[in-house]
């Protein structure tokens, strides 16, 4: 079973 | 003022269609160096980013720079009406809430002018930190769109698996499960056919297959498209618009509970 991370997990908010 | 004139009009017909299944409405940013635009969607899982250089155009004016919100959706529709091999030009006015679209015909005599309000968009902006990936798969995007949407029959998920011979896309659910792998070309006639991979370290990645099938729409851009991996990092799929620019999708993976 997978869970689906979210993008903004990854990069960050500018 | 700003005015871009695009002599091949289509091609911007085709980013537009690449783009607005996944953001339907989004910020454009333009300066003189060009045209960007990142966006989430909806489910803040995949990322847009658009590069559309200035020298890319027949003509390009940028005197200050604008954030121009727009409907992607309202903004295909009217791209719907322009002709095959139309030239498109991209018009704001100084203090105008509108953006103009001008196409007209080859022969000049056909000449159509459609107007968009811009819209007050908030719009969140990530960095993306440049990243040396394990991976580099380059194959003919055509492949790519139809392997996504034969993935998508078997499942909601796809793992991709790359080593130094190949890449391997692999689908399971309720119906069965099935995979599609492809070696690396060794020879070709044509550099779009290939199939090439760039290795550093194999990697693994699940990825919810059904983005993956939105981001294809901008397939038509490309002969090819590059997928970028490593592992617990978010895929990148650029595909080239021309020798202007790029749109890059990213989509973070599915993690294993």
């Amino acid at each position: 079973y997978y869970f689906q991370s979210e993008i903004a997990y990854y990069f960050l908010y500018y | 003022m700003f005015e871009a004139r695009l002599a091949q009009g289509s091609i911007f017909a085709k980013v537009i269609e690449g783009l607005r299944e996944l953001v339907t409405e989004a910020t454009w940013e333009c300066s003189g160096n060009g045209i960007t635009l990142q966006a989430m969607d909806s489910s803040h899982v995949a990322l847009v980013s658009l590069v559309l250089r200035s020298d890319g155009f027949e003509t390009y004016r940028c005197d200050r720079n604008m954030s121009l919100g727009i409907s992607l959706t309202s903004m295909s529709k009217v791209l719907k009406m322009m002709g095959k091999d139309d030239t498109l030009t991209i018009r704001v006015n100084d203090d105008s809430d509108a953006i103009v679209l001008s196409m007209e015909s080859q022969n000049q005599e056909e000449f159509a002018e459609y107007e968009l309000r811009l819209m007050d968009l908030d719009s969140e902006h990530l960095g993306i930190p440049d990243t040396d990936y394990s991976c580099v798969v380059k194959m003919p995007s055509t492949k790519f769109s139809r392997i996504c949407r034969d993935m998508a029959i078997l499942g909601d998920s796809v793992t991709i698996c790359s080593t130094k011979d190949g890449v391997k896309f692999g689908a399971k659910g309720d119906v069965g499960q099935g995979s599609i792998r492809l070696n690396q070309s060794t020879n070709v006639d044509k550099e779009e056919d290939a199939v090439s991979i760039e290795l550093r370290e194999a990697v693994a990645l699940t990825f919810a297959v059904r983005y993956l099938n939105m981001f294809c729409k901008a397939a038509p851009l490309s002969n090819q498209v590059n997928l970028s991996m490593s592992e617990d990092t978010p895929l990148m799929c650029e595909f080239k618009v021309g020798d202007m620019g790029h749109i890059r999708f990213y989509l973070a993976p599915k993690i294993e509970d």
